[in-house]
């Protein structure tokens, strides 16, 4: 629920501050944070350079946040130790945004039962409500799925749990921390005002006969046509796998009654690029042809081709099988666009099958680079033994290291009941061109939520980074260093022979509960998305807004002066004030509030409404004594001098008389 | 088969945030939201 007043919103571009004392793996983390609120909601975020306002995130004791926009200049929020999860990163964000947990809206009594004979003492007030003069839930439902509720067993005194929901199925969903609900985003979104993602383009699960806008291609011999189940295969769409009566569509290209050479294209809407590039992600299910393709392009227009220019971008190599395989292709598309799937019957001979795409999805995010699909996902959680590990196949990143992800199904030794996953360095005889120990390369383990819409997906994701520092246990040896000194030599299932490094990453990844949930495992398999990223850029502090103001102008991109110098490197602002460059000098903006200020060269003072109004009263009191001391004086010189005066009088009087 | 020298993130524990707060002293408003000097007053 949010709190309520315009002056707690933030704009819809939050400027932030990466502190230098954040881990590296949690700079990372927090940047994919950023990412999913620019895929999913209108939220962007942006280096703070100089604004009045803005976020200061650093290493605290713990994960915490003020509720909306405090307008106190540097406003801090905490991603401590621990805290390095995208999940608790979003968590602490909705808070800045404006928003209080769920469990403390106004209605919540209606939703769950707090147990209050089972929390630690004092810490009852955690679960105060605010009323609905102070909070809105903004015309949502309650939402035991949004990731600010609280767990179950949230400040507990014993083993009992402290909120026990009214419909007992959302028991244990509350608590999750794993991405935005549905209604987290809906809340986001009538906060803000959002209408839409700020890098999300399109999303298509074929379930409308509209087909998103889609087009047969103009020119081709044959077309895409729009079904539920294929000759050949596949029997099913991959949206609903078959599941719903009267739904379930995909779009089917039959290379089987096509003639040899015929195409068929299937092209986008129109769609506009801010960023210049984009991830293509779909389900492909081939049942055609061995020698058959299917090819992406774009369609590109500018004013010289108003009518498009295509451009080849890959040919898509999912060769026959009896699968919806997933596909990514990245695209690097600055101008108007469609994307254009080309199926192709090259070959001769007859085929009853086809070529079938579903659940089409473009964002201007990058793609994944590793794909591990464990297949039979549900039986092999149920039937491996606590303690026993599986490997995806080694895969080598683009600059040249390679890892594999360790997936423990029933969990380690102390988490039964949970997937335990890990990352782990590997070599080869023979490899070269490495920096031994690996200097950090963030490797991002992603359970994927095979949702149709992108925006829609609580995928759950742990990341780990390499620090090339970092030593092994009770060891003096590196822990990132070359696996063929620190690792151990493994076999693969091809009788190659490598090492494998130690390690990395957690027993507590997912519970199989929640693994279970949504579509986490979709046909029997589970998908896991890989990355390693190089980020050691992140280990330089961020700089700090320039002194040089930058022209206003899209055109000319020359600055005021060539060589900015930061005046406020050499200034400390004191009590959260802000050094900015005011006339080419630096000074601090100190932090105000209703009744209350700093103030001096670096914030070093306080004043407040009472300082001030002692020091009405002592100056009126000072000008009330100096006015009667003034007035006395004036009395008693005008009394002498009438004195005087009357003394003189008498004396000629006197004279006169005589 | 477990490896015995892989590293723990998490220390083994599913540490929800007001676990981690709670364990790093903080005694915060609802676990972990930090109010400003007029909110406390």
């Amino acid at each position: 629920n949010s709190i309520i007043g315009d002056e707690y919103r933030w704009p819809k571009t939050i400027p932030y501050y990466m502190e230098d004392d954040l881990e590296i793996n949690a700079k990372g983390v927090i940047l994919k944070a950023f990412e999913q609120y620019r895929l999913k909601t209108c939220i962007d975020f942006k280096p703070w350079s100089g604004e009045a306002n803005y976020i200061s995130i650093f290493k605290g004791g713990g994960c915490f946040s003020s509720v909306g926009n405090r307008r106190v200049g540097k406003q801090s929020l905490s991603i401590g130790s621990n805290c390095d999860r995208i999940a608790t990163i979003e968590h602490e964000f909705l808070h800045a945004l404006g928003f209080w947990h769920e469990q403390s809206r106004a209605d919540r009594d209606d939703y769950v039962n707090i147990m209050w004979d089972r929390i630690s003492e004092g810490k009852e007030h955690n679960f105060n409500t605010y009323n609905d003069n102070t909070s809105s839930s903004l015309g949502v439902p309650y939402d035991y799925g949004s990731m600010m509720h609280y767990s179950k067993n949230a400040f507990r005194n014993g083993t009992e749990p402290t909120i026990v929901t009214k419909i007992p199925a959302f028991s244990d969903v509350i608590g999750q921390r794993m991405e935005f609900s549905d209604s987290d985003l809906l809340k986001l979104h009538r906060l803000y005002n959002c209408t839409q993602g700020s890098t999300f383009l399109d999303s298509c699960d074929f379930e409308r006969e509209n087909i998103c806008g889609m087009i047969q291609g103009q020119g081709d011999k044959a077309d895409w046509v729009r079904v539920a189940k294929a000759d050949g295969g596949p029997n099913t769409d991959y949206s609903n796998m078959g599941k719903c009566t009267g739904s379930g569509y995909f779009m089917h290209f039959s290379t089987g009654t096509a003639n040899t050479g015929d195409t068929a294209l299937l092209e986008s809407r129109l769609l506009y690029p801010k960023r210049g590039y984009q991830c293509l992600q779909f389900f492909y299910y081939n049942s055609a042809g061995p020698s058959d393709s299917l090819k992406i392009h774009v369609r590109e227009y500018d004013n010289a081709n108003p009518n498009g220019k295509l451009r080849f971008i890959k040919t898509i190599d999912g060769s026959p099988q009896d699968l919806w395989q997933l596909h990514h292709v990245s695209l690097d598309v600055k101008k108007k666009f469609r994307v254009v799937f080309q199926g192709t019957k090259e070959g001769s001979g007859t085929f009853a099958g086809g070529q079938s795409l579903d659940d089409i999805n473009l964002s201007e995010t990058t793609c994944p680079e590793f794909i591990w699909r464990v297949k039979n996902f549900s039986h092999v959680m149920e039937n491996t033994p606590t303690n026993t590990s599986i490997f995806s196949p080694p895969f080598t990143s683009k600059e040249g290291y390679t890892f594999q992800m360790e997936l423990y199904p029933s969990g380690k030794a102390g988490s039964p009941g949970e997937l335990s996953a890990y990352a782990h360095l590997v070599a080869r005889e023979g490899d070269t061109g490495q920096i031994w120990p690996c200097p950090w390369k963030q490797i991002t383990m992603m359970l994927m939520d095979q949702h149709p819409h992108i925006q829609k997906r609580m995928s759950n994701q742990r990341s780990v980074t390499t620090d090339p520092n970092m030593k092994a246990t009770d060891s003096d040896r590196f822990f990132w260093d070359d696996p063929r000194k620190v690792g151990v030599e493994v076999t693969h299932t091809d009788g190659s022979k490598y090492f494998r490094g130690p390690g990395s990453g957690t027993a507590v990844y997912l519970t199989h509960l929640r693994a279970k949930s949504r579509d986490f495992i979709k046909g029997g398999d589970a998908i896991f998305l890989l990355t390693m990223e190089d980020v050691s850029h992140l280990t330089v502090t961020q700089p700090l807004p320039s002194t040089t103001q930058q022209p206003v102008t899209t055109a000319v991109t020359t600055t005021v002066t060539t060589a900015p110098i930061n005046l406020c490197l050499s200034v400390q602002c004191l009590n959260n004030g802000v050094c900015m460059v005011d006339e080419g000098k630096a000074a601090c903006r100190c932090v105000v509030g209703d009744d209350w200020w700093y103030y001096g060269d670096s914030c070093q003072y306080k004043g407040s409404i009472m300082d001030k109004t002692t020091l009405a009263l002592a100056s009126s009191l000072s000008v009330l004594g100096v006015m009667l001391l003034v007035t006395a004086v004036s009395v008693i010189c005008l009394k002498k001098k009438y004195k005087k005066h009357a003394n003189n009088s008498s004396v000629v009087m006197e004279n006169i008389s005589a | 088969t477990t490896n015995v020298l892989d590293y723990d993130v998490d220390s083994g524990r599913d540490l929800d945030i007001f676990d981690i707060n709670e364990e790093a002293g903080l005694n915060l408003v609802e676990g972990d939201i930090v109010l400003d000097e007029r909110q406390t007053r």
